[in-house]
């Protein structure tokens, strides 16, 4: 997870849509 | 006598509708690469205009698969190993799509599109003849909207990555987008009854196609002369 930090970041932040 | 409509019933519309119209709608929005108008034009440019439009474009496909169904309900660590084994697939699909309207030319955003002599100059002539031979493929299929969205989440779900922890639930993903292309397929051309097979036989070159194009980008990265964000750093990394 350290290693693929962004991913993991963009992955638990926001909505899971705006649709 | 027609039986009674029941709640569950009514309830229930075509499970193909469902899914390709909610992955009609889950399609994100045109790319536009907007090359750097100060940078000469040759291979740096067009590597960096890339680059820096695959970044862009990872972050688009990693909230677009939050909306494909059954995707949000894996473990956030397998949705991390799913989308970092088929982030490049889910990729060059997209830039299939957008090139079939375009005879021998790649479409990568809708403001950069490469010729095979602009491919040529742009150092990318390897790249680019993997890809339209994806393309030609597609367009031989006369592949259509809603075989494209289908196609792109079972690209999608097709991680065969070893990482994945709950294998299961992966495949229960696969096996309902796989149902919803054939009902899809049954509905729309009842008389191809061989035409779902045909388009998931298509996923091998895509395998393909992303693995020449990764080699590609991973030399440039080794080479160092290319910026290159550290989204797109982290998810080619991942696929080595």
């Amino acid at each position: 997870t350290e290693r693929h930090k962004i991913l993991h970041r963009l992955l638990q932040e926001g909505s899971p849509s705006d649709i | 006598a027609a039986p009674p409509i029941t709640t569950a019933s009514a309830k229930k519309p075509a499970p193909m509708n469902t899914m390709v119209s909610h992955l009609l709608v889950a399609e994100p929005e045109k790319l536009y690469a907007m090359p750097d108008p100060a940078l000469p034009e040759g291979p740096a440019k067009a590597a960096s205009t890339l680059c820096d439009l695959a970044d862009r474009e990872i972050v688009v496909i990693i909230s677009w698969a939050k909306n494909i169904p059954g995707f949000p309900a894996l473990s956030l660590a397998d949705q991390m190993s799913v989308l970092q084994s088929v982030w490049l697939e889910v990729l060059l699909l997209g830039v299939a799509w957008r090139s079939l309207p375009c005879e021998d030319e790649i479409v990568f955003a809708e403001d950069f599109a490469l010729d095979e002599e602009a491919a040529r100059a742009a150092g990318l002539l390897e790249l680019s003849g993997a890809v339209l031979q994806l393309v030609r493929k597609y367009r031989a299929l006369r592949l259509e909207r809603e075989e494209y969205v289908l196609l792109k989440a079972l690209a999608l779900a097709n991680s065969d990555s070893v990482h994945i922890e709950d294998m299961a639930a992966v495949q229960r993903l696969r096996d309902v987008l796989h149902e919803a292309l054939l009902e899809y397929e049954g509905a729309r051309r009842p008389e191809e009854p061989r035409r779902a097979g045909r388009l998931l036989l298509t996923l091998p070159l895509l395998r393909q196609t992303a693995t020449r194009v990764l080699h590609h980008f991973y030399s440039l990265k080794l080479e160092g002369r290319v910026p290159m964000h550290k989204l797109f750093l982290e998810m080619l990394e991942a696929m080595m």
